[in-house]
């Protein structure tokens, strides 16, 4: 399944893509300090490259148009 | 506030889905919320479409992203009443928009509100427990390779980037956590899900939260 996500690429560079997974998975476990901490490893999206992987599944964005609204403190300090 | 709260607990979630290669995770996320606030004020949890969302929020760009108060917004002005997934189901492409006539089932909304709670966490539980599910967007570039535990690393606020549906949270732990439904199917994460270490915007997880009125 992570050999071929997306097509594009041959098995070689995919195989690349995988290997520099398994290096990224280290990487985020390396930080890991106690039990609970979240772990990585092999999914279905450790044959995308992480700019693949961005253009397919992360194109949400906060609208320009919209001020989203900050509560003030003296609003939570009297609800609290 | 409780120590721990999930509205899966009252069978108020719908499932895990999944949007395959298409990058409308902000129309999941909406439809997602709308869908428990839908049944929290009485009527029956029912799927929603997702697709139809895709199809017809102008504001926003389908499978090729959008943002989910865009949606909240187009909802609001339209009048749109979301139809059930079984009548008009995902593709995992954007089409055409689909029209059905007034007397159709459909769920629609009367308001939305969206948050910058970056700093007020708390609110975001009131909020939470109150209301119902919220949407918000994440920093979720390390998600790529998460298969569980409790985020609170190698994620960035002000990075938002994927839309995703808070359902509860935890307390009761040493890590505290956000309990958050994703919609990269349930082979991805905690069947389907991911939690978020609450207090720090963690993934800036507090820095937009929107939720629609009904």
């Amino acid at each position: 399944l992570f050999m071929d996500p997306v097509g594009e690429r041959s098995p070689a560079d995919r195989y690349g893509i995988f290997l520099k997974s398994l290096e990224r998975h280290a990487l985020l476990n390396s930080d890991a300090r106690g039990s609970g901490d979240a772990y990585y490893g092999i999914n279905q999206f450790s044959g995308l490259s992480p700019e693949e992987f961005a253009n397919l599944y992360l194109q949400s964005y906060p609208s320009r148009s919209l001020d989203p609204y900050v509560p003030s403190k003296a609003a939570l300090g009297g609800s609290a | 506030l409780p120590s721990r709260f999930d509205w899966r607990d009252k069978k108020l979630v719908t499932g895990v889905k999944n949007q395959l290669d298409c990058g409308a995770c902000w129309a999941f996320s909406i439809v997602g919320a709308i869908e428990s606030r839908n049944a929290i004020i009485g009527h029956p949890l029912e799927d929603l479409s997702v697709q139809q969302v895709i199809d017809c929020s102008y504001l926003d760009k389908g499978c090729n992203g959008g943002s989910t108060d865009n949606a909240l917004k187009w909802l609001n002005q339209s009048h749109t009443k979301l139809v059930k997934s079984s009548e008009y189901p995902f593709k995992a492409t954007t089409g055409a928009c689909h029209y059905f006539p007034p007397t159709e089932f459909g769920v629609s909304i009367k308001g939305y509100e969206a948050y910058d709670f970056s700093d007020y966490e708390e609110q975001m539980m009131n909020i939470l427990i109150n209301v119902g599910p919220i949407a918000v967007i994440v920093d979720a570039v390390s998600w790529q390779d998460y298969l569980g535990g409790i985020i609170q690393h190698h994620c960035s606020s002000g990075h938002s980037n994927h839309a995703v549906l808070v359902v509860g949270f935890d307390k009761t732990g040493d890590t505290p956590y956000w309990i958050v439904k994703n919609s990269w199917g349930t082979s991805w994460g905690i069947d389907g899900y991911v939690h978020v270490k609450m207090g720090q915007n963690i993934c800036g997880i507090a820095d937009f939260v929107a939720f629609p009125v009904m």
